[in-house]
């Protein structure tokens, strides 16, 4: 069978509107922004410290009413991604 | 290819003559084609103002080698979210790879310490990414670390190479390479290079690698010191180019910076190939800044060759490029990339056409071929998506199969270049099938686009299946990407000066004073010997056919009067070209190759001889603080530590004044009150309290400073309470004592108590309970007592109250 995910309390999400709008709806949800994804405008990178840092489960919780928060139009719960030194 | 180069350049690198792969024109180097990066360096290009960047695990800043290019605004620690890249420290030595990775590219040069980098006046950064949860937006952060600063971004790392994986970038990543390639570096696009994959023995495919597989990277394999295939090497139709590293079992590897400011000889694999082609790189970046990553694929791609690269599957493609699978367009040329790049002009804008979208699912029989063709003009009717000349072409497949590994698929060109998309992998069980999966190729490279494309699917199981679970082919589509004209012009500057290339210009042949003289031009009044002369012969002529029958020479003349003289292109071993008097001159004794007469021009010596770089000179015994280096039979330099070491700069039998040996290494003998800080390799300052320590804190003392005692492995100013302050010969600090059990405090002595703990009565130099004080035998006491032995502790056990009472 293929290796199951392992998934993080570390989220993709993107918010239009800019760092103040993104801060907001992270406070919202109980997350913490880290602020833009790299050079990707409108993505930013959520954590939240109150649930499980590493879980082969996705992640349940009133946390995950950020998915239907208006202002979000994407998300993605990120899993850990298996790389080798080459 | 390999051309002889007497003027080889000279660092005083400990380890430069150890760089093989830099030293493949030399007489006796088994490499037999040259990535030609000295005669770059000789042009003037190593990477000035040019920033490169390691996506790794960490790069070890204040390395000797690297402190000087390190540039910490291309640098970042995504891992632990700050500015600092370095490496996590412990003792496997796990996060050694991105310094290894780094100091291929900007190990700076002359500065007497390792090795010598491929750009070695580039700036060089690192991002700490692998230590610890890869996600997808770790790797689009890392990516993205300031594109319009960074040049360069170097990974040598990847999905596993387990032969059964099938993983790529994730949305957030393939958005950064996207945003890379089209606002970094100000528009002109990041130049991204991956390491290909190190799958061989799985029999792994690196078509089954997304990063390898993008557009946008520019992945790179590699190949041994003789040209063979390493064992580890993964094929596929997106291998763009290909640069020496390990590869087998009796070659040598790569010698490169290591973790704790070290040098290693033992960096391998796949992993050498990307920072060595980024260091390339960034020397044509260096010639021409101006170039785009689309721009740099084309160079590699013009003037990459197959040199002497051992591959049954070398072919020409329709546009005459020589490729294969293993090592796509073949061994990157520095020199002529630099060369190429000096006078290059942007190719024209890429053009992307969708050329095939087939949405029929079929199936895919077993054992035979399922076979699908298509017509396409490329988008001729549309002129902002128009290819007419190809670069990279994706096949987007989804396939639904009951055992992935038994799939394979070819890609026909209507030029009839057949790129295998993918091979079979024995060991992918998966029932996964693929998923809009993106086979890449750019064996096309160059070719028309436009014309009929064959897709071939094959199903052969490598074990007995269930007949009844046929593959599915349920859709697939091809995307060109191109230009629509010919990308150097149709007769543009390019295409002129290219051409040229084929030809030897002048400034590549070694200048020769006088041509050789064709026939025709024969001056007319030779009349002894009319026959043509021996090429070396120069322009006086000769009389006969042979060397020593020259007048004069081309190049220079061996041998004197007496023993008979001939001219030679180059002097042989043991004599030394002299090009005014064009003349060869012996050596001096010992040496077998020299720049002049003196024993102090030696270059390398006669076999039992050790070649002395410092003084040029061939020794038989290596000096101190060098050691003999068997293989390259020269002297290289001992660890600054060491006097005298044995076989590695490192292995120290004999160390400097004021270092000391422990371990086979020479560790500073620091002054009192200072202890060896092997992290920072320096001398560190002791707490106050210790005299001698190993470690800054109170707990690391070794002695106690003056005024203070030891006490629990503390220097403590003075004893807690149940404890009492003892001399301890050969200790220049007192160290204190537990009293006895139920003795609150005691001098000179645990058992001289002075107080007793409450609850109990001190009984001379004893405590005892309040509640047990008695006799054990009343006459036996009174017999202590008049005996004055209460004193004795024995007895006051046996005689409490008695000897209580007498006081």
């Amino acid at each position: 069978p293929p290796p199951r995910p392992v998934y993080t309390n570390h989220w993709a999400v993107q918010v239009l509107g800019g760092r103040a709008e993104a801060d907001r709806v992270a406070a919202a949800h109980g997350y913490r922004n880290l602020g833009q994804i790299g050079n990707l405008d409108d993505y930013y990178h959520f954590y939240h410290s109150k649930t499980f840092k590493r879980s082969t489960w996705s992640s349940r919780g009133p946390h995950t009413f950020l998915r239907m928060d208006p202002q979000v139009k994407w998300l993605q719960q990120q899993q850990v991604r298996r790389r080798v030194k080459r | 290819q390999a051309r002889s180069d007497p003027q080889a350049l000279y660092f005083n690198d400990p380890i430069w003559s150890n760089m093989w792969y830099m030293h493949c024109g030399d007489r006796n180097s088994r490499c037999r084609s040259e990535m030609n990066v000295q005669a770059a360096w000789k042009r003037g290009y190593t990477g000035k103002n040019v920033v490169v960047t390691i996506l790794d695990d960490g790069i070890e800043r204040n390395h000797p080698d690297l402190a000087a290019n390190y540039d910490p605004y291309a640098s970042y620690d995504v891992n632990g979210n700050d500015y600092d890249p370095s490496p996590r420290y412990d003792a496997s030595n796990e996060n050694k790879h991105g310094t290894r990775c780094a100091g291929e590219v900007a190990a700076s040069a002359n500065n007497s310490y390792c090795i010598v980098g491929v750009a070695y006046n580039a700036k060089i950064g690192g991002v700490r990414m692998l230590d610890g949860d890869v996600t997808d937006v770790v790797e689009a952060k890392s990516l993205g670390i300031r594109p319009g600063y960074v040049d360069i971004y170097s990974a040598s790392w990847g999905p596993d190479d387990d032969g059964k994986t099938v993983d790529g970038p994730g949305r957030l990543a393939k958005q950064a390479f996207e945003h890379g390639a089209k606002k970094g570096r100000h528009g002109l696009g990041s130049i991204f290079v991956w390491a290909s994959g190190n799958g061989g023995r799985e029999g792994d495919h690196c078509s089954c690698d997304g990063y390898t597989n993008s557009i946008y990277t520019i992945s790179v394999s590699s190949t041994t010191e003789n040209g063979h295939k390493p064992w580890y090497l993964e094929e596929c139709a997106s291998t763009l180019a290909t640069t020496y590293s390990s590869g087998a079992f009796y070659e040598r590897k790569i010698v490169t910076t290591d973790l704790r400011q070290r040098c290693t000889d033992g960096h391998t694999g796949t992993s050498v190939s990307a920072p060595m082609a980024a260091g390339i790189i960034a020397l044509a970046l260096e010639a021409n800044s101006q170039l785009t990553w689309r721009d740099v694929q084309h160079l590699l791609v013009k003037t990459s060759r197959p040199a002497h690269l051992k591959a049954n599957d070398w072919t020409v493609n329709g546009a005459g490029h020589k490729v294969s699978h293993l090592y796509g367009f073949g061994l990157v040329d520095a020199e002529a990339l630099v060369v190429e790049a000096q006078k290059w002009t942007a190719v024209p804008a890429q053009h992307v056409c969708v050329a095939v979208a087939d949405k029929r699912t079929r199936s895919i029989p077993v054992v035979q071929t399922l076979r699908t063709t298509a017509l396409t003009t490329a988008c001729a009717d549309r002129s902002d998506q128009r290819v007419a000349y190809l670069e990279h072409v994706v096949a987007r497949i989804s396939i639904s199969h009951p055992r992935r590994g038994d799939l394979q698929i070819h890609l026909i060109s209507p030029s009839g270049t057949k790129s295998q998309l993918l091979a079979k992998r024995l060991l992918d069980h998966s029932n996964e099938g693929f998923s809009n999966w993106e086979f890449m190729s750019v064996h096309c490279w160059g070719e028309k686009a436009e014309g009929v494309w064959t897709l071939e699917i094959q199903d052969m199981p490598a074990q007995v299946r269930n007949p009844d679970k046929q593959g599915k082919l349920k859709e697939w589509s091809l995307v060109l990407y191109g230009t629509a004209e010919h990308p150097y012009g149709a007769f543009g500057s390019h295409q002129s000066r290219s051409r040229m290339l084929e030809l030897p210009t002048p400034e590549l042949q070694p200048p020769t004073a006088t041509l050789s003289l064709s026939q025709a031009e024969v001056p007319e009044d030779e009349e002894d010997y009319a026959g043509v002369c021996h090429p070396e012969c120069g322009d006086k002529g000769c009389d006969g056919p042979g060397a020593d029958q020259c007048l004069n020479c081309v190049h220079f003349s061996l041998g004197n009067s007496k023993t008979s003289r001939k001219c030679v292109s180059v002097c042989p071993l043991g004599y030394f070209g002299d090009p005014g008097a064009r003349r060869c001159h012996r050596c001096h004794r010992g040496c077998e190759t020299c720049s002049g007469r003196s024993p102090a021009q030696c270059l390398s010596c006669r076999r039992g001889l050790y070649h002395h770089q410092e003084t040029s000179t061939c020794v038989a015994l290596c000096p101190s603080g060098f050691y003999a280096d068997e293989s390259q039979r020269n002297c290289l330099k001992c660890h600054p530590s060491c006097r005298k070491c044995v076989g590695e700069p490192e292995r120290c039998t004999v160390c400097e004044e004021g270092f000391s040996l422990a371990r086979g290494s020479c560790i500073p003998d620091c002054e009192p009150g200072t202890y060896f800080d092997s992290e920072l390799v320096r001398c560190g300052r002791c707490h106050h309290a210790c005299r001698t320590c190993v470690g800054p804190s109170r707990e690391e003392c070794i002695h106690c400073a003056p005024n203070f005692l030891f006490q629990d492995w503390r220097c403590v100013p003075a004893c807690s309470e149940g404890f009492f302050p003892e001399d301890t010969p050969g200790l220049p600090h007192r160290v204190c004592r537990r009293c006895d059990e139920n003795c609150l405090s005691c001098e000179g002595s645990s058992r001289n108590c002075s107080r007793c703990k409450s609850g109990f009565t001190q009984l001379g130099t004893s405590c005892v309970t309040n509640h047990t004080c008695s006799n054990a035998d009343e006459t036996f006491c009174e017999m202590v007592k008049s005996n004055q032995l209460c004193q004795r502790k024995l007895f006051v056990q046996f005689c409490c109250r008695t000897c209580l009472l007498a006081g």
